[in-house]
């Protein structure tokens, strides 16, 4: 029962993705 | 409440909630101008202070050293900012992680991908449109009859679910996307357009169009 | 500090962090028995009290409503367990946020896949686990000299800490992965081991295995 109810929870899986594009993105503006 | 050198790179929305907080407090927090995203942060004496080497990142005058936004913000605020009874401040703590863990992810899903800062993938832009209706509509029934989200006046609540909508309504809510939603607009133009925020964040510009996705 | 009913499904990490604030603080909250996940928060007099349907939820003794497990924990919790000084609170949020914001990003994008709840996919779990890889060395140091993440003795931070790296210790994180990071796992095994940790969680039983990803 745990894992389908943890798999119906609305996680974030890829966080880092996004992380990444936005230090990218600011650290270009920043130069 | 704590004054000091805050550490970032400008048009962040995350060091807006801490600067909008600090000017509502009265406390004493400028924005170090020498601070290169990039460079600064990732030199010795920085990780020093900071290990993770993450904005924003604050160091106060007595050489306390605090990261996450939402910390700092609070760090900075007056207990005015803060709710007055304990419940009024266990909902400002339930709509600043409310920001950071459901407004956020959506908000980057959707954005970054039109700004082209992140790949473009179809299904997950429509998830966070989806998301992003859900945020709205919770939102828009919660102020019906509110002129705050938390009590009477301005808390953190509001500062920090406004800067974390800040990307939204200026990159991607078009005026078609948000007419549904009239008790949030009404309470996110108050908010941006009080003058202790345009001091920090400027005028700020609706989207009028929605970047179109160059796939 | 709040006492009251607490909705969750069992087995949540999320109301662990509220359970066991509880406990050390002394506030009565207890477990809906009733509960049933996907049902009881999909009801019309759930919805009411709580329109996003998400779980923690927690409903004080005075019939107030609120949602976002740290800000339940904070709402349990006496002030012994927030931190005494301004700046012991502040690192107090800090921690709870980088729970929320680092370390639960990290788990999910690890332990996940693993267990089959989400795609697999190869080059994001190896992300995820240099991110956790990275999380403990930042753990690893600064606690080279502490006993607890704030202050002597223990609080929301290290409650809250602990629990986001549960599903990791539990699923993922075997004997050699972890090898390295004496400190933590030191303070981590100090921490499950607590009697009023235990009274909440149970016996830990740490990964020994690192489950195979079937593609």
């Amino acid at each position: 029962m745990a894992l389908e109810i943890l798999a119906q929870e609305k996680v974030w899986l890829d966080k880092s993705k996004y992380a990444d594009a936005e230090r990218m993105f600011y650290e270009k503006q920043s130069k | 409440m704590a004054s000091g050198t805050l550490y970032t790179y400008s048009n962040n929305f995350r060091a807006y909630k801490v600067l909008i907080a600090a000017k509502y407090s009265g406390s004493d927090v400028k924005v170090d101008p020498a601070f290169e995203f990039g460079v600064t942060n990732k030199q010795e004496n920085f990780l020093k202070k900071f290990p993770q080497g993450k904005v924003p990142a604050f160091e106060s005058q007595n050489n306390q050293y605090l990261t996450e936004s939402t910390a700092i913000a609070y760090f900075v605020s007056s207990e005015k900012l803060k709710g007055s009874s304990p419940y009024e401040k266990a909902l400002v703590q339930q709509f600043t992680s409310f920001a950071d863990n459901e407004i956020l992810p959506a908000s980057y899903a959707w954005v970054y991908p039109s700004l082209s800062i992140a790949q473009f993938n179809k299904s997950s832009v429509d998830r966070a449109i989806e998301d992003v209706k859900g945020i709205l509509e919770y939102l828009n029934n919660y102020l019906l009859t509110r002129t705050y989200l938390v009590g009477e006046r301005i808390t953190l609540a509001d500062i920090a679910v406004a800067c974390s909508l800040l990307q939204l309504y200026q990159h991607v809510i078009n005026p078609e996307f948000k007419q549904p939603y009239t008790n949030v607009n009404r309470w996110f133009d108050t908010i941006v357009n009080q003058p202790t925020v345009v001091d920090v964040i400027g005028k700020f510009e609706y989207c009028q169009k929605t970047a179109e996705f160059n796939q």
